[in-house]
């Protein structure tokens, strides 16, 4: 059975992107055919595992998915390209209710064949982010250990609730994720505990650490698992897709 | 005359509200009518000057702003405060033309009586940041020394094209700002390298270093420039503010 997780959260720079590229990779390494699908008209997910973006989205265009996904450097890992298409981004933001849920059925449809689906969206609760929801099984939400990124939470957590009740899909939380750690900073540590008190069980005890190898990984076209195996980030995120491996879903 | 700034930019988390807080504390500070305007959904600007989200958006109420407009603890600074209904998200992301001008001409009218005027707005190049362009004669873009803070930069500043060649005022560039720098990093001195070569003379010669007192500064309901007024956050932004004044629009 194929698990879809949507990486998520209206606060933008919390590491969605990097997530999405690290954990589809570590599935990938560990021998599980993954595709990844850029759903943010940035295509920072394109091309940070060193493909192009396309000249119209592979969600708009009339064929099966599977003729638009592309293979990447590391086996068993595929990508869906994004579109920096101003229109395609249009397009997919304004959809109504039935465009989305063609969209929502294109992009099952075509995730059958793999065992694992991870899709990097946009900083925001709009309806590009509500379709990927849709078509999920878990949300990850990264959250950066910063004041900012405590008060969209509420909003946040809401919406995948509203979701939660009309999708077709169960969707249910596949946990929140601490990124960009810095155990020297008491502003990390304070919302370390305040997530921890306020979510419980759902928060990963894995936690990302601050770490510029990981930062730097994209301008070579690859995850940091590739780029520095070694280093804390790449570790991080290993860890983390063991915890998933151990949770059913 | 009054000079309207829209901070915006696609990327997220690259300091847009740290920048329309800091730099509108700076302009009031320096004693002129300084107005925040909160158009991003998770309302941080709101938050981070103490105050809190209003239930309906003041852009979306039939009454002059002047009526909508609250004093902050810094004496010339004033605050529209943003909004975090999904409706009002909705409605103001899924604005038509005619809706949009609407705005526009609202948020014109009841800011004139303001020397200096500072947008917040989401990480989005949607209908809601467009909107912004379109009330501001000069548009800042915070980006942050990272790869990723590249890519969108091309979309940006072809939306922004567009909006100067349509829109009634005239919108020019503000100016480029580097945030979160960090001169001991390599990536830092790639991207300002690549930055400087590729925009110039509109890249601002002020340049604001990661320091956590400048994030910790929001979760006490104040600029930096109030909770560490001698830190190198808080240096930094009124540099900035002076190398503004100094510029002519
Ligand atoms: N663990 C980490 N250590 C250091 N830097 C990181 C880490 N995780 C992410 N970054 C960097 O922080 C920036 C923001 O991360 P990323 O782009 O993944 O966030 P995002 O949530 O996808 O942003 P957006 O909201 O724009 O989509 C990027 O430049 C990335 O390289
Ligand atoms: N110079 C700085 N030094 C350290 N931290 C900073 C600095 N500037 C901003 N930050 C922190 O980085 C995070 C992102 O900044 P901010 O929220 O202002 O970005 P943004 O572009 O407004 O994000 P969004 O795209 O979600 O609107 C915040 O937690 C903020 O406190
Ligand atoms: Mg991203
Ligand atoms: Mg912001």
């Amino acid at each position: 059975v194929t698990r879809t997780f949507c990486i998520a959260n209206q606060k933008g720079g919390v590491g969605k992107t990097t997530t999405a590229i690290n954990l589809a990779t570590a599935f990938a390494l560990a021998g599980h055919a993954t595709l990844l699908v850029d759903l943010d008209p940035q295509c920072n997910a394109t091309s940070g595992v060193g493909q192009r973006p396309v000249d119209v989205h592979p969600l708009l265009v009339g064929e099966p998915l599977r003729q638009r996904v592309v293979p990447t450097e590391v086996t068993e890992l595929y990508l869906l390209p994004g579109s920096r298409r101003a229109r395609d981004a249009d397009t997919l933001a304004h959809a109504d209710p039935l465009q989305a849920e063609h969209v929502v059925e294109h992009l099952t449809e075509g995730t059958q064949i793999f065992d694992y689906v991870v899709i990097d969206s946009p900083p925001s609760l709009g309806r590009l982010t509500q379709t990927a929801l849709r078509a999920s099984d878990e949300v990850l939400m990264p959250i950066q250990c910063e004041y900012f990124a405590m008060e969209g939470l509420t909003q946040m957590i809401e919406l995948i609730r509203d979701i939660m009740r009309s999708s077709q899909r169960q969707l249910a939380f596949g946990g929140i994720l601490l990124t960009m750690y810095d155990h020297h900073l008491e502003l990390t540590q304070e919302v370390d505990e305040q997530v921890r008190d306020f979510f419980g069980e759902i928060v990963f005890s894995t936690t990302i650490p601050r770490d510029v190898l990981v930062s730097e990984a994209p301008s070579h076209g690859k995850s940091v698992l590739e780029y520095a195996p070694r280093s804390r980030g790449a570790r991080a995120y290993i860890e983390l897709c063991m915890e998933i491996f151990d949770s059913v879903s």
